[in-house]
Formats: C-alpha cells, structure tokens, sequence
C-alpha cells in the first residue's frame, strides 16, 4: 500500500487543479525556501483530517485557501484529494484504491468524501486506522517539527506507540 | 487494546536499542515504560489523575520499580540515551543534531514495529552533519521496500537517495511541480534492504 | 526613554524595510506599531493592563489608527512582509526559510538603530536555501566591519565567509577547539563594507 | 568593543580549562553533531546571567557542570569567564577590558565577578547595558532559535527594541 497521488486545487500556493503522482520507493522533493514544498506535506495532514489551523501554519483554517498573487484572485475555496494504492489489499478494505478528499470555502462549508462519497471526518479516521494510518499522523513529520519527540513528555510518546498499535 | 500496545512497544524497544547503535556508533539507548510525576500528592484524597491514579499509595522512590507495573497502568514512555564516551543522560542537554538522530530512531522504531504505509519527512535531517544524514540515509534506503517515503530537503546527499526528485519552484505566487524518475542500480549506493530485517 | 524608544524603533523601521527588500528581492515589508489585541473589554471597568490601559474607552476597531497614539502607550511591534509576487501577509504562513530571512532582518535592522558589540549567530540559516544563504552572508560581510560576529555552522558557504576558522571536535565526552586564522583579500569575494551604511 | 575571550572551565563538554581567543571581524564555528559547539554558545549566555536553566538546555542549573565522561569523573564546579575588549572606550568605562564571570558548584553557591571582584547580578548586567549588550540578550541567537521573532508577540518584539534602546 502507499501513497498514489495528491490533487490540490485553491490549497495555500496551488490555484490551479495540481494533481502530483508518487511511486512506491523513495521520492524527494526539493526547491528554493518558499516555493511552496511544505504546502504539499500539510496538504495531506489536512486532507486526512487536521483540526487545528496551526498545525498547517494558519490562524484560522480559512487561511488554506489560496490568498491570490500577482496577476491572480484569491480563490473562494480549497480542496485536497489524496488517493492511497491499495492493490496489495493491505489496508482493510476491498478497493484497490482509497481515496479521502476535503474541502473548505471561505463561508467556512465544506467536508470530506471517502471514495467520492460525503462522509463524516470519523469515517475518514476509521478508514484511515484500518490502513495502519494513525489520527496523529505519526507518519507525517513536519517541518522544523522532528525534535519534538525529543521534547515531548513521555505520556504524548505512549500516545505515538498506542496509536500505531 | 493493553495487549497490543505491550506488544507494539516491546518490539520498538528493541528496534530502538539496536537504531541508537545504528545512529551513535559506540552509545547506547533504551525506552522505558515510566509513571508520570505527579504534582503533590494528597495522603489519603482521591488522586485526580485517570490512568495515572494506579499505585497512588506509593511512595515516589517507587518509580524506578515501573517495570514491574502492569504496562497499561503507566503513563509514559521514557527514552534515555547515552552517546558514546559520554556519561549524560539527560535528553534535553543533547545537540539539536543528537536531538534529531534520536527522535529518527524513535519513529523507525515504531515503524519496525508497526509499520504506516507511507512516511512524509519535511527536512527532518536538517540538524544533521554529513556523516549523520548518510545513517539516516542508510535506515530510509534499509526500509524502503517496506514503505514509501516522500523526503523533502536541501540536502545533496538526500537529493543522491532518491528513486522520483520533484523539483519544485514558484512563479506569481503559484507552484509549479516538475518530477523526473532517476535511473538507479536498485540500491547500488548504501544498504541492501534485505539486511536486517 | 519613551523618545529613545522611538528614535530606535523609526530607525529600524527603516533599515527593516531596506533589509526586506534585499533578503527578497521584489518583495517588502514594515515594522508597525500596534495596539495589543486585549481580553474582553470590561465597559467603564479599570483595565488591568498597564501601558496597555491607554485608550481602553476606545473601541477595538480604532486599533487600525494606532500610528495616531503616543507609541509610549502602544503594545507592540508587528512586523509585515509580502515576498514578490505574492498577496499573503500572514507571517505564520510563510516558509522556514522565509521565516528565518525574516527574523534576521528584523535583527539586523535594531542592530543597525542600535549596534550591539558582538553577535552569537547558533546556526541561524539552517533552514536557508544557497541563494539566501548568500543573502545573509552579504549582509554579514557588509556589517562585520562595525560589529563582530560569531556564527556556528555546518554550511559550507558560511565557513568560506570566516576570517577565523574554529574547528571543534570531542573526545571521550570532552570538547577541544583548534582555530585558524584565514588568509583572505579582505572582502575580495561578496559586498565592501563602505556601501549602503 | 569586541569579545576578546571566553574561558570554560567544567562548563558541559570543558572538563578542563579551555580559553577561547576571539578577534573582531567574522569568526566561524564548525565541527560534528554533538562536538560542544552550542555548548560554547551556552556559555557565554550564562556567563553574561541567564536565569533559566532551560535557555541553555538544562532542567536544573547544576546541569551545565560537566558530569563525566569516559575515563573522567563529574566536576564540582562550572566557571565561565567571558573578556570583552575595550580599548576603543566605546563601553561606559575607563576599563580598556571588561572580564564578567560566573561559577556555580553542585551545593548550587556560586556567583558573578566583574574584573575579578565579587559582584551581584545587577551589577553585570549593568555593566553589560553601559556596553550595549542587553539582558535579554538580543545580539546571541541560540540553535533552532531564529524564527522565535517571526512567531514572538508584538509585545515581545518591542522589547526587544526598548532593551536595545
Ligand atoms: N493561502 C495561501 N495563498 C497563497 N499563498 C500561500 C498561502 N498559504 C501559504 N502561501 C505561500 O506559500 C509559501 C510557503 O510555502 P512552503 O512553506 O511550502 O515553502 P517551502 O518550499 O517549504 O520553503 P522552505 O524551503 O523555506 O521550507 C509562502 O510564501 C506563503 O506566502
Ligand atoms: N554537563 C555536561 N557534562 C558533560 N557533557 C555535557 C554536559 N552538558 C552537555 N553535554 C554534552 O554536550 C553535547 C552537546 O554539545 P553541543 O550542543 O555543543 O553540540 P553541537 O556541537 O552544537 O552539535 P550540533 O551540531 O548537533 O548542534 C551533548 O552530547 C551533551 O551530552
Ligand atoms: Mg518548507
Ligand atoms: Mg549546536
């Protein structure tokens, strides 16, 4: 199982529909400070469902969704679709691809779709554990963020193993 | 529940030991299964803290006895390292680079232990000296049949690892995304990812 | 102290500005001063906030007129910067790198209202590409002629800016420092001191 | 006005007595993770009078005393002693070298000394605003440190200006 493709569209410095396709192995992303890398890695902690705007850099969570830049409107909303490739039938479900993507409008409307159907963010959650996938997203390490381990008190550490457990 | 996580975190202690060895040649590592400090404790009252409430009766100079705790009692997981030739063991007197090669370890040994299908590293060995992000290289190269990683960085040598390199840039405040596949001798260069397991 | 603070404050908005415009090229940026964001106002209650009480009659959406206010009275510095091409002002959403340029900016524009002796730089462009990188060493060569600087390292093109090189190394847990003075043209490669004050 | 030395002595990583000699110009700091380069970095803001021990990484004071390595038992004191060159008077002192130094031993008795007469607290960091270097120290940028300004509230930022003021 793995991580297949992720579609941006409106999301923080991708206005337009991006759609980037990943292979099994190791892929590295690099490019100028600035150029918009770390906005792919909280493009998928918030497609697979990140409350907090903080934790993808915002005040409030309005602030992923495209500002505009010279010559370009701001969007009015912003959508992210992540598709995970489950040919090897590893994550508890019978597709051969899961796919979550959320949205969110200026109004602050939007929600999630699993598989293109609406759903809750606990049915994402759900299918998500079923793919050894946790909540915290202790496979997603941010940026400026890996010393926190370190850091963190051992009960947020227990949290780590409990989830991936 | 209990079960699994006493299974999972046995297993990512031994990983650990055997990461920290990877990660400072000569040191040493462990995580420990410890209760949480409390704040003062009332004799007799009612203990405020959930899980943390087993044992409440206990004098504090039982702490060290944690492993004989039913692990689900405990609060928290300690790591304790000790680099080589050196007799510190506080975490937090380590080098932000040390700090780095320890929490690595932390999450590949949770991962040997439980592993997610993919793992996202936003400049995680950004703290790291040459020598240092060539082990770490060493480990993603290792388990990389296991799982997928998607490494971002300004490092060269991570630059050398990869199998896809998406270069990235801006222009008017939109990105742009340009990927290439990088010819490469499977693993030629590093670990083979048969070796230990 | 009041006058002395403005006095600073105006000359580093300045520099800020400048400095702004050459750590992004294209882009700019402010230092404002602004009144703090308070807890809920308590009508005709004293306001506990000490400098902070000035014009607690006032409501909240007279803060966007706070360049009026004695700057004795106001709260803070805020500091705004949009990169070329782009409309974000928010600073949380800016990139590390972008973060850092920013941070050092806003250092070297109060060191330019006021210059300390000496600066302790602990591996301050970490998260800086090549070209910024450069950016900050410009910067640095131009001002070490008015303060002098001490920058640890693990970037190679900060080491080719050094005028004493300090190789530090550890043995059996304990440190040992070895330094070489540098031959260099002074100032041969990157900006003279003399330009832009 | 430059830093003209800094001498350790069971300071962390400098079980023995180790003078550093420094010149005015730009001066660089290399060596592998973990050698005692931030350690130096430690040191000179401890000496100039940190209060918190979590500034300079400890969860006590007595952290910063050397606690032994291979082959080398723990020491019982850490002293620093940081030499500020003043011979072009720009300090406001007649002292053409300005000496601040701090000890403390595991009983946590120690103390400050400037030019080599017990002194408090106060008088250093007096002494250090006559020369421009404030207590909060905004001219010593810790590791992982730099983007504190860019995270910092307003408040916090105009302090750092007033101290420079
Ligand atoms: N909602 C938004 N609309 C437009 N632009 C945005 C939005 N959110 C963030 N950005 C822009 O994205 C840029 C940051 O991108 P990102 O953090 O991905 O950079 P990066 O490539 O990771 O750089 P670095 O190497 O410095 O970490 C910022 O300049 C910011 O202004
Ligand atoms: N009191 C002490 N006694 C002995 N060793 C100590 C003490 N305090 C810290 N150390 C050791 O100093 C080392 C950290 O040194 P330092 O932070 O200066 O490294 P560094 O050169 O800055 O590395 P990096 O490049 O990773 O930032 C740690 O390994 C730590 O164990
Ligand atoms: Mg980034
Ligand atoms: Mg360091």
């Amino acid at each position: 199982m793995h991580l297949k493709s992720i579609t941006l569209k409106g999301f923080k410095s991708f206005p337009e529909r991006t759609e980037l396709e990943f292979s099994p192995g190791v892929s590295v992303i690099v490019g100028p400070n600035g150029c918009g890398k770390s906005n792919i890695t909280d493009a998928v902690l918030w497609a697979l469902g990140e409350q907090s705007p903080l934790a993808v850099r915002g005040q409030s969570m309005q602030d992923v969704i495209f500002a505009g830049g010279r010559d370009r409107g701001a969007r009015n909303a912003a959508e992210v679709e992540v598709v995970i490739d489950n040919s090897d039938g590893a994550a508890g479900s019978e597709f051969s691809e899961i796919s979550v993507s959320r949205r969110l409008d200026r109004n602050g409307e939007g929600g999630y779709r699993l598989n293109g159907a609406r759903c809750r963010l606990a049915d994402v959650t759900e299918a998500l554990s079923d793919a050894s996938l946790g909540r915290e997203m202790h496979s997603v390490i941010g940026q400026g963020k890996v010393e926190e381990i370190v850091l963190s008190k051992p009960r947020e550490r227990r949290l780590l193993i409990e989830e991936a457990a | 529940i209990a079960a699994a996580f006493d299974e999972t975190f046995e297993a990512a202690g031994e990983s650990f030991s055997e990461l920290i060895e990877h990660m400072f040649p000569g040191g040493s590592g462990r995580l420990r299964l410890v209760e949480e400090p409390r704040p003062a404790r009332v004799l007799g009252g009612a203990d405020a803290g959930g899980a943390a409430a087993a044992g409440a009766d206990e004098p504090a100079a039982e702490a060290d006895e944690e492993e004989d705790r039913d692990p689900a009692e405990v609060a928290g997981v300690e790591i304790e390292v000790t680099p080589a030739g050196k007799a510190t063991r506080r975490l937090s007197l380590l080098s932000g680079g040390e700090k780095s090669l320890v929490a690595l370890a932390f999450v590949f040994s949770v991962f040997l232990a439980r592993p997610s299908p993919f793992y996202i590293l936003d400049e995680v060995e950004a703290a790291l000296d040459d020598a240092n992000i060539d082990r770490f290289l060493q480990l993603v190269r290792r388990f990389s049949d296991r799982a997928q990683f998607v490494i971002v960085t300004h490092q060269k040598r991570t630059m050398d690892a990869a199998d896809v390199l998406y270069g990235v840039s801006m222009k008017d405040g939109a990105t742009k995304v340009v990927s290439r596949r990088l010819p490469r001798e499977p693993r030629l260069a590093g670990a083979e990812p048969d070796r230990r397991a």
